[in-house]
C-alpha cells in the first residue's frame, strides 16, 4: 500500500548538505504494523514526512495507495491525507484555539461526516486513551503526555486507512504507552488499519510485526517478527 | 536546599477541579540525584514548575537555597531562576528565531557573562551533546531530538545550582539518552550540581540516586538506591 523508493531528501544549510534520506527504500503491505527504528537525527521524521506527502523527496518515487504523490497536486495530495491517512506529529501539533473533543474531531469535519457521528467518535477514542472527562479542556491546559494523546486521538478518529506516528509514546509512562499499543494492535488487527510509526522506545519494537533500522538516512536493516 | 512543604496547586476547569499536587511534600539536598516518575498527569510537570518558581502553589511552602518563594518579587524570583537553576521544559520552548548557539548563551548573556566566555561555554556543551556541526540551525532545522538536547545544553551551559530537567531524554534514543545521563551525572559528581528530573524511562530511573514517585499529586513512594 505504500512504496518508497530510492527516496533522497537533503537540506541545505549554513553548515553544509544535510542528508536527511539518502536512498531509501521500502515497500509497506496493507494491514502491516512496522517500526521504525534509529538514532536521534537518523531520518525518522522525514521518512514519515515523505510518505504521508507532508515533504516532497529531492529524488526517488513515493506511492501511496497506487499513486505517485510526486505527480499529485496540493489539493489532491491534501484530499488524499484527509481521506486516508491520519498523522500524528512528534511534537503533536494541536490546534491551541480548539478543545481537545474539537482537535478531534477536526479531520471529520474537513471530511464532512455529520456533527452526531463525528462527535460520537471522537468521544469514543478520547475515552478510549483516558481522556474522556477532559473534552473541553484546551492543549495549555493539558499535561505533556495528555497532550500526546490527543493528537492520537485526533489521528485515529476517523479510522484512516494508514496512520503515520512520530514516536507516539514519548511522554507517555509505561502503561499508557502500552495501553495505546493495544488500541493501536486492535485497529490494525480488526479493521485492517496500516501502521508506520517511528519509535525509540524498545518496548514499542518489541510489539511491531516488522522492525526497520535507519541510520544517516538510510535503511540499515530489517526484521520480521510474529 | 530544596524544601516542598505540603504543597497544593490546583487548577478550576470547565469539568471541575483538578488537583495537580494535593499535598506533597519533598526535600532535596544539596548535590541529589533526584528522579519523579509517575502516570501521566500525575503532577511532575507541576512539581518541577513550583520548585523553580514557575508556578505557584494555592496552599504550602517552597524554599529554595533558605528562600521562601512565596515571598518574592517576580524581579527576585526571576533573578534566582536565571542566576541559580536551569531549566529544561518538557516541550523543549526554544526560541525559533534564535540559533541554536545563540538560544544556548541566551541564559548566561542575562547573567551578563561576557561574549566569548559564554561562547566557549556553550560550544563546549553544544559538542557535549553532539550538536557542535548545528551551531547556526535554527529549531525548526533540527530533529525532534536534536531540540531537546538544545534545551538541555541551554539549562547547563551556565553550570547553574540546580537543574529542573522535564522529561529530558523523551525524545531521544537509547545511545544518546545514556550519553545524556552521562553528562548529568558527571556534572552532579564533579561540580556538584543538584538534579532534580522528572522521566517515564526506566532507564534513567535506574541511574537516579533517589526515585520518588507520584500518583495524583501527592507522593506515592520513595526509594534510595546507591
Ligand atoms: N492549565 C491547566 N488547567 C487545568 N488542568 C491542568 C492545567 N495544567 C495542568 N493541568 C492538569 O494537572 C495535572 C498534572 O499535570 P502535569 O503536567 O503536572 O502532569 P505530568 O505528571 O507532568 O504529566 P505527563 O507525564 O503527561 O507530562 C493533569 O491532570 C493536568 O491535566
Ligand atoms: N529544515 C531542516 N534544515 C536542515 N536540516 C534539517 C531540517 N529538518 C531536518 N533536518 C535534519 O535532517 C536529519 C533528519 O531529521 P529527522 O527529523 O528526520 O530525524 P529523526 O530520526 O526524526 O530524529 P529524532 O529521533 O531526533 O526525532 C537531521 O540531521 C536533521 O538535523
Ligand atoms: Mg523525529
Ligand atoms: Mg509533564
Amino acid at each position: 500500500v505504500i512504496e518508497v523508493d530510492d527516496v533522497k531528501r537533503h537540506y541545505v544549510t549554513g553548515g553544509g548538505t544535510v542528508k536527511a534520506l539518502d536512498g531509501a527504500s521500502l515497500t509497506i503491505e496493507r494491514g502491516e504494523f512496522l517500526a521504525i527504528a534509529g538514532p536521534s537525527g537518523s531520518g525518522k521524521s522525514t521518512m514519515l514526512n515523505v510518505i504521508g506527502g507532508l515533504d516532497v523527496p529531492d529524488s526517488g518515487e513515493v506511492m501511496v495507495e497506487g499513486k505517485h504523490l510526486g505527480e499529485m497536486r496540493q489539493s489532491q495530495l491534501a484530499a488524499l491525507r484527509r481521506d486516508r491517512i491520519g498523522f500524528i506529529f512528534q511534537a503533536y501539533n494541536l490546534n491551541p484555539v480548539l478543545t481537545v473533543l474539537e482537535n478531534t474531531e477536526y479531520v471529520m469535519m474537513l471530511q464532512g461526516k455529520p456533527p452526531a457521528e463525528r462527535k460520537k467518535l471522537a468521544v469514543d477514542v478520547l475515552e478510549e486513551v483516558g481522556l474522556g472527562d477532559m473534552l473541553d479542556r484546551r492543549p495549555s491546559q493539558l499535561s505533556g503526555g495528555q497532550q500526546q494523546r490527543v493528537a492520537v486521538a485526533r489521528a485515529i478518529a476517523g479510522a484512516p486507512a494508514i496512520v503515520l506516528a512520530d514516536e507516539p509514546t514519548a511522554n507517555l509512562d509505561s502503561t499508557t504507552g502500552q495501553e495505546l499499543l493495544d488500541m493501536m494492535e486492535r485497529l490494525n488487527r480488526e479493521r485492517g488499519v496500516t501502521f508506520v510509526f517511528s519509535t525509540h522506545d524498545p518496548e514499542v519494537m518489541k510489539r511491531a510485526s516488522r522492525l526497520i533500522r535507519l541510520r544517516d538516512g538510510k535503511i540499515e536493516s530489517e526484521e520480521r517478527r510474529r
